[in-house]
């Protein structure tokens, strides 16, 4: 009974590592046993979960090429009932030696098919490119969430990226779905947030979580730390946001 | 006398597309000729310089691929003196296609190599990842502008970017130099800023410009109205500090 999500926007620095930590403790401090994919070359979610560049094994990268299973790749997190497969240096060439691939856009979905595990839960975070990386993540997951960021540029790529996600529906995989789209950083003082928000809520109707996630200087900081800001600061307005957004997205899940 | 400026950093969000347009625009408002590769898929610049969905041809993709020249591609943008080889959706199935094309590293070098222009710059905007079209940049370039956001993650991926741009030196494009590292949407209210700056100052000595662009609400605000900082509010910090950059950066290249 095995679900997996799917983090991604093309667009850069939009909050999808610190949504994915974030959303990914929330589902743990339930009950929930969830398994984190780092698919981002950067490893930001391996920092944001402090699992340090010696500890991470061969990684996603050594699971998708055969070389350990997902249990041998896997590390528990300073989050009980949180599991993270890191990324290492490795996955930087993947999305190149993928190209020539027997069906490289099923590598991922093949990993977790036959997986006789426990976890309730796997979240993939994924880099900012619409490669095959992303490819992969979205043709093996149920649904898939969009951090988007209150900005102009970032508006911009939206329908470029429902356009890959419709495309892949009809493709490779038509069990997926938009979990949600999540507006991030929003900045009360700048009325262009409140213009780009409007602007998606128009277009995008009820797959728009109501929870927005305010601009906040705990969560950068949280990440220095390596700890997500859900705990290493659960009172500031950074935490507060994503336990509301997690809330609502258990309720969409149709978890409690 | 061309000469070739790559803008890159995998991390996404950290301002290159902003800084690019800025820079460019301070280059053509002191006379010099001046043409912005966009080579992101996501066509930020393009739009950041007001350039229309419709008006953008066949794009850095068409000269790539060889169907058209770069006369041919380049369109006039609203800033005299600058010219801008827009971004195209077909450039997002370029990282796939180039994989098995021969020298596909050079490709981009081949296009200005032969060029018979009256171009005193080339500044190309990159995408948010170290793939095929990034290290096409690289290896054209004379140098490289790296955009380095004061946060934490950001700070992570710097080690791994110089390491590209040391193989590249070796293995492509000896004559390649670090034309500088700039600072970006620092802020004063949040100490982790001031200790991210510090630590880019400690490894990277002189590269790292003096100017620091502070984070700045214009800067977002232009970009929804296709104009450059510099031309939307040039009083703003946002544009003054981009103003300031570009002084610094035009003393480094020997100009005045
Ligand atoms: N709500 C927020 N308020 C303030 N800062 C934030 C917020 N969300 C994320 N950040 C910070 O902004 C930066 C970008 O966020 P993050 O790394 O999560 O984005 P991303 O989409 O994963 O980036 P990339 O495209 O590089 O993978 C990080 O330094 C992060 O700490
Ligand atoms: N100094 C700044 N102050 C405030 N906002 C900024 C600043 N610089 C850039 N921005 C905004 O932050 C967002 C990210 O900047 P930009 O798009 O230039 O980064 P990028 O590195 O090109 O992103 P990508 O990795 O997606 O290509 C944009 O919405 C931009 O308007
Ligand atoms: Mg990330
Ligand atoms: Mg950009």
């Amino acid at each position: 009974n095995l679900r997996i999500l799917a983090v991604a926007n093309q667009k850069g620095g939009v909050g999808k590592t610190t949504t994915t930590v974030n959303l990914a403790t929330a589902l743990a401090a339930i009950g929930k046993k969830v398994t984190l994919v780092d698919l981002d070359p950067q490893g930001n979610a391996s920092t944001g979960l402090g699992v340090a560049k010696e500890d991470r094994g061969v990684g996603i990268y050594g699971v998708m090429a055969g070389q350990a299973s997902v249990e041998e790749a896997s590390r528990q997190t300073i989050i009980p009932g949180l599991k993270i497969i890191p990324s290492t240096m490795d996955l930087s060439g993947a999305e190149i030696e993928l190209v020539n691939v027997e069906n490289r856009e099923f590598l991922m979905k093949g990993v977790f098919e036959d997986l006789e595990s426990d976890q309730d839960y796997i979240l993939i975070d994924c880099p900012p490119s619409l490669g095959l990386l992303t490819l992969n993540s979205l043709v093996a997951a149920d649904g898939v969430i969009v951090p988007l960021q209150c900005e102009f540029y970032a508006l911009e790529g939206l329908s470029h990226l429902i356009r890959t996600i419709r495309s892949v529906q009809s493709r490779f995989n038509p069990d997926l779905e938009i979990q949600g789209i999540v507006l991030t950083m929003f900045d009360r003082r700048n009325n262009l947030s409140g213009i780009v928000a409007d602007d998606v809520r128009e277009h995008m109707g009820d797959k728009v979580y109501n929870t927005v996630i305010p601009r906040n200087v705990k969560i950068p900081e949280a990440s220095s730390y390596g700890k997500p800001v859900m705990v290493y600061d659960y009172k500031s307005t950074g935490a507060m946001s994503y336990i509301m957004l997690a809330k609502e997205m258990i309720k969409r899940e149709g978890i409690i």
